[in-house]
């Protein structure tokens, strides 16, 4: 079991680096043990470098690089262990318009192994989307799923979905 | 894909029957404040088994049930159902498709079916024995929990880790 | 103590209803002691209806509603105590263009009282604000400030600043 | 108004002496995830005093101090000033505007300023006794926090009020 957990967090460690430099457009990411001899029981250490600035520890981030940093980490544990699904709910509240990009294009390469459910407010984040569904309160306090072509319009009855490519 | 399609009635804003079908690749929900999309995300996770009312954003599990509106008066029970399609073999079962439904009454006991018969919540446990799935930590990020993914606390770091090993 | 705490308590609630009105476009906001007995220690309850929806505990709102409710009763206790400046760091993250634009109204009528400095991302925000700075780091890991007109373009040095009403 | 300038040079990510006007009404401060903006919060925080490293978002002190980036160097002092106008008699003093300027050099304690003359942190506070300012839940609101003000525990919630009255 100690086995398994350094296989996994090693496998972690190396992806999170990938994904981190993919979704700041460069910089470092160190993950490591606070207590190497008790690697069952010992906390992460977790260091970052955005492009341009100097290492240090994530409590000195900003919100929208800890967001970043956070979906960097959640996506190398995704392609570790891949889940068959997986729902996000608004991770891109606090991105910014360059980091929405990078997250998007990760998001994509992503969406061609799994199912990925997204509750977003975010232009580029729908842009990419296969299917969009607009939930609405038509009637007060009751909610409704309206089914969307992916120009945000409503799609009516008897229409096919148009699918993105 | 793996989510196929999710129908409820009387779960939180749902008071209506509403069916949610789902594509491959990337679904975007979208719409105001309030108007329902996270509580599509919560009947996710507790069709799934979820046991916690936190995690709902309930403090009692009857929450979940349709409380009425200004015009509409509260419900007596809430029921949702998930089919999931088993196209890579990924469940340890011959059928390709299966329908998991949790229904709850005022005052109730949650109650299971399994592709329509009566079943325990372990058995459908054991049916995702090792998919990743009902892991709520893992294949389901909350809105605004993306900031405990890169927690203060060294020892939580792990957890993303040891859910991954 | 007791009383200077009931007063200001009794006062921040009948704002409150007010604030709340206001943010949501309608419904009604409740707080109330859990102990009447024991005022001084304790805790609160807070109810809140939505426009349409009923009275519920505030653990059932949605993230955008959450935090428009937050700020309804942040804004209720300047009221009651005034500060002579507010600092307001990205709260209006979560809100939806409708609650934005109610939020926008009632900073712009305290904005009459008060200093208030905001960071925001918000268009709508930007829009009501007296004056604009533009924090950036032209040079890597160095932040600078540049002074903006109104329109979002950068002053040149010898601009005078548009001021707004 | 009553903030009427700061100045900062070494103070996290602002190497470079930095002075920022303030204006009566409203300012919006703008730009990327990153660069710089909640740094400016920290910084009137820091100047008037604040004592807790976790509400600068660091984990000593020092880490205050500009750590240099690809480019630069570190510096060895933070430095921030803060001139208030005491227009409307708020402040117990007879001057008109009052400066405050804290420093802190790596491994050593912080130094207060008043008006150019060495001071102690309690004369800075009492000087502001009773205006509401220092109370940092009260008049600043940071990044991420507006959900604390409802927080889930009914104890909790109790402390805007109490610090108000
Ligand atoms: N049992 C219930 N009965 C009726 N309404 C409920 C029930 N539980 C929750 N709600 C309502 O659902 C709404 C919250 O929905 P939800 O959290 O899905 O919103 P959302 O679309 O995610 O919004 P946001 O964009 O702000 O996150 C609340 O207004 C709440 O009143
Ligand atoms: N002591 C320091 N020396 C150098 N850089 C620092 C120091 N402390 C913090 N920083 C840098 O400041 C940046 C964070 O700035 P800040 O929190 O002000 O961003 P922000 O503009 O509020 O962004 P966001 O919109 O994402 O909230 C981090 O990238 C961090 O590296
Ligand atoms: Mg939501
Ligand atoms: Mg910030």
């Amino acid at each position: 079991s100690e086995n398994l957990f350094l296989q996994t967090y090693e496998a972690i460690r190396e992806r999170f680096h990938e994904t981190f430099r993919l979704l700041f457009g460069g910089g470092r990411a160190e993950i490591g043990l606070v207590d190497r001899e008790d690697p069952l029981n010992s906390g992460l250490e977790i260091y970052v470098q955005p492009p341009g600035k100097k290492l240090e520890n994530i409590s000195l981030l900003s919100g929208g690089e800890r967001s970043l940093c956070g979906i960097a980490l959640m996506f190398a544990t995704f392609q570790v262990k891949p889940s068959p699904f997986h729902i996000l709910d608004e991770i891109d509240a606090a991105l910014d318009e360059a980091s929405i990009q990078r997250f998007v294009n990760l998001l994509v390469d992503s969406g061609r192994e799994s199912q990925f459910l997204l509750v977003t407010h975010n232009k580029r984040t729908i842009a990419c989307a296969s299917s969009l569904l607009g939930v609405t309160m038509q009637e007060s306090g009751v909610s409704s799923i309206i089914t969307l072509r992916l120009d945000g319009q409503e799609r009516k009855k008897d229409e096919e979905p148009i699918k993105v490519g | 894909g793996f989510l196929k399609r999710i129908e409820m009635v009387g779960f939180k804003s749902f008071a209506d029957r509403t069916s949610i079908e789902f594509v491959d690749g990337i679904t975007a929900l979208l719409g105001p404040n309030g108007c329902g999309k996270s509580n599509i995300v919560d009947a996710i996770k507790w069709v799934l088994g979820e046991q916690s009312v936190r995690n709902m954003r309930a403090e009692r599990m009857e929450d979940v049930i349709f409380g009425g509106s200004e015009k509409r008066k509260a419900l007596s029970a809430a029921e949702v159902t998930i089919t999931i399609t088993n196209d890579r073999g990924l469940l340890e079962v011959e059928r390709p498709e299966i329908a998991i439904k949790r229904r709850i009454f005022r005052d109730g006991e949650s109650e299971y079916f399994l592709n329509g018969s009566p079943a325990r919540l372990k058995e459908i446990r054991e049916l995702f024995h090792d998919t990743g799935i009902g892991k709520s930590a893992y294949s389901v990020m909350e809105q605004g929990r993306i900031d405990q993914v890169l927690s203060n606390k060294p020892e939580e770091r792990r957890c993303l880790f040891e859910e991954a090993a």
